[in-house]
């Protein structure tokens, strides 16, 4: 949704708490 | 204030104090309107915002308050990158990610610390080019200064503060983790241990900090996982 706004926020957060580094 | 209202501020080349104050407003702007206020300020928007960033970046010696409005671009960025219009726009723009990894200076600290967690934001977000984007981008701006491209991230983990610390680090697992091949993988990581992360990583484990501690967890637990693939 192109409307959504937080994108930035999430990914921030991601790699905060290490979750954007887990394996796929 | 419309967008068209900042636009047209932006345009008239205002500075110092002025400019701070434009920029200050901006920000409040970006962050607190729907995502058709950041499309009507849109590409033309950008483009200004980049441009005054390359301008403070030029500049041989910063007043405090240049430096004060070159943090305050980039936040602008930040709150224009939160949707994924601003998203698109900034990586489909080459002279983002270049301008992005010019502004890591490790002499700014609270700066470099927003500079480097949108940076590892834009490794873990992009296609699969766009981390040899950012890598890209880092190289032409360490050739600039002529060092080596990982100096000013390595430089940031030295530094007092522990958010950029934290910051680094996480860039450092973005570009380390981020590429799908071992090989790629292995070369970055030991470009980063030649270019003095292997003398600070102890250093770093014996600081009391928890988010510091996740991200150096994850370096090494990739470190391990890489050694046995290899």
């Amino acid at each position: 949704d192109g409307d959504e706004t937080g994108i930035m926020d999430d990914l921030l957060e991601a790699l905060q708490s290490g979750a954007a580094f887990r394996r796929k | 204030i419309s967008p068209q209202e900042f636009l047209s501020e932006l345009k008239s080349g205002v500075t110092d104090e002025k400019l701070f104050a434009c920029l200050d407003s901006l920000r409040v702007s970006l962050t607190s309107n729907p995502v058709s206020w950041v499309q009507s300020f849109g590409h033309e928007g950008l483009g200004l915002l980049l441009d005054i960033l390359e301008r403070l970046l030029l500049k041989k010696h910063q007043d405090k308050v240049d430096k004060k409005s070159q943090h305050k671009v980039i936040q602008c960025l930040k709150a224009f990158m939160n949707n994924k219009y601003g998203l698109e726009r900034i990586l489909g723009e080459e002279k983002s990610l270049a301008l992005l990894a010019r502004a890591m200076d490790p002499c700014q600290p609270a700066m470099m610390t927003d500079v480097v967690k949108l940076l590892s934001a834009i490794c873990i977000v992009g296609e699969e080019n766009t981390l040899e984007k950012v890598l890209e981008a880092i190289t032409s701006a360490g050739e600039r200064l002529e060092m080596s491209r990982f100096s000013p991230i390595v430089q940031g983990l030295a530094d007092r503060s522990v958010q950029l610390q934290v910051a680094c680090m996480q860039l450092i697992n973005a570009l380390v983790t981020s590429p799908d091949e071992l090989d790629f993988r292995l070369h970055i990581r030991n470009e980063f241990m030649r270019c003095g992360l292997r003398e600070i990583l102890p250093n770093l484990g014996a600081i009391k900090n928890e988010a510091l501690d996740i991200q150096l967890k994850v370096f090494e637990e990739h470190k391990e996982e890489d050694m046995i693939e290899f």
